[in-house]
């Protein structure tokens, strides 16, 4: 552990904690994709089944049992509680196009071919593009209220924080792993129009408006 | 060749 993981496994946490406490505290899921979080569902189950196989840690067993938690009670609360504020309208990206290609492409390449180990990859490569309906969703409606672009900077800073964690392991523990790299580093950059606003707009007080 | 397939992140 370093403290590029640490920071970048806070602010994940940070991330979900936010999205859970502003669709309870509202009621309300305006603005937030419901695609995405199912994608996130699905990364969290394909890439934590080693929760029932592997004990590494209890710090590493507890987050991804909170991660679990969380994105199925953003699901929960969404699709269920306050499906009525869910804008089914803008939330239209079609998630076939990710699961498809990130499935053939984990088939394709992988460390090893078994179950756990294509999975994993399988969902180091959805994460990378699980945020798309998000991001799409946003340019859509053309706005986000404040606290959804917290969400989403946290959210985006964790994978850009574990780029350094990767780069710190490769010169400290000379361990790297090229899949998980290559798929932050198109996660993180999905991001740069979103941080570019983030940095000029939210942190001046402003609403994060994008140019229409 | 355990090791490969051990992913001790998150």
């Amino acid at each position: 552990m370093n403290i590029f993981r640490l920071s970048g496994d806070l602010s994940h946490l940070l991330a979900v904690i936010i999205l859970v406490l502003k669709i309870w505290t509202t009621r309300s899921c305006a603005g937030i994709s419901g695609k995405s979080q199912i994608l996130f569902a699905i990364v969290y189950v394909t890439r934590y089944l080693d929760l029932v196989t592997t004990f590494v840690s209890v710090y590493n067993t507890s987050m991804k049992v909170i991660f679990i938690g969380a994105s199925f009670a953003t699901i929960y609360l969404m699709y269920s509680k306050f499906k009525a504020t869910y804008d089914h309208n803008h939330d239209s990206f079609r998630i076939e196009f990710l699961l498809a290609p990130t499935v053939i492409l984990a088939l394709l390449i992988n460390q090893k071919f078994t179950v756990l180990e294509v999975l994993w990859t399988f969902s180091i490569y959805l994460e990378s593009v699980a945020i798309l309906p998000q991001l799409f969703m946003v340019s859509k409606t053309g706005e986000a209220e404040s606290i959804t672009s917290h969400y989403l900077f946290a959210l985006g800073s964790y994978r850009g924080l574990y780029l350094l964690n990767w780069i710190y392991r490769y010169y400290a523990e000379d361990h790297y792993e090229l899949i998980a790299i290559v798929s932050g580093i198109v996660q993180t950059v999905l991001y740069c129009d979103f941080f570019y606003l983030y940095i000029t707009k939210v942190l001046k007080g402003k609403k994060l408006q994008l140019p229409a | 060749d355990f090791k490969s397939s051990f992913h001790d992140e998150l």
